[in-house]
C-alpha cells in the first residue's frame, strides 16, 4: 500500500492512495 | 447525475446518523478537465455534510496541486452531485422509517 498524507493549510486531511485499475474507464 | 469526468464516491458505509462521512474521489476520465491533471490517484477526505461547501473542499484541492484551478468548478460539482444523493438517501430512509 502506498497511500500518501497531505494535509492543508485549513487543516484538512488528504489521503491518496492508487485507483484500481478495475474502476478506471478505458482512455 | 451528470458525468463529470470526476468520481466521487462514499469511502465508508453510511450509517445515515454521521454529519461527516468519508469520501474517496478519483478521475475517472481526464479529457474533461480542462487544466493538467497529474494523476495522483485516489483522494479521501471527510467532509461534513451540513457545515461544509463542496467547492471549499474543491478549492482546497486545488490549492494542494490535485487539479488545476479551472478545474475547481468541475471538482465541485461532482463532490456536491453525490453529497445531494446521500442527502435524498437519507431523507429517503427516514421517510420510510
Amino acid at each position: 500500500n502506498t497511500a500518501t498524507q497531505v494535509v492543508t493549510s485549513a487543516g484538512r486531511r488528504f489521503i491518496v492512495s492508487p485507483v484500481p485499475e478495475s474502476r478506471l474507464k478505458e482512455q | 447525475a451528470e458525468d463529470t469526468g470526476v468520481r466521487v464516491e462514499l469511502a465508508e458505509e453510511d450509517d445515515g446518523r454521521k454529519a461527516s462521512i468519508a469520501l474517496k474521489l478519483w478521475v475517472e476520465d481526464s479529457r474533461k478537465l480542462k487544466g493538467k491533471y497529474k494523476d495522483s490517484g485516489a483522494i479521501e477526505f471527510t467532509f461534513d455534510i451540513e457545515r461544509e461547501v463542496p467547492e471549499g473542499v474543491a478549492q482546497e484541492m486545488v490549492e494542494s496541486g490535485f487539479f488545476h484551478e479551472s478545474d475547481a468548478k468541475i471538482v465541485g460539482k461532482s463532490i456536491r452531485d453525490r453529497v445531494a444523493l446521500i442527502k435524498w438517501r437519507r431523507e429517503r430512509t427516514v421517510s420510510s422509517a
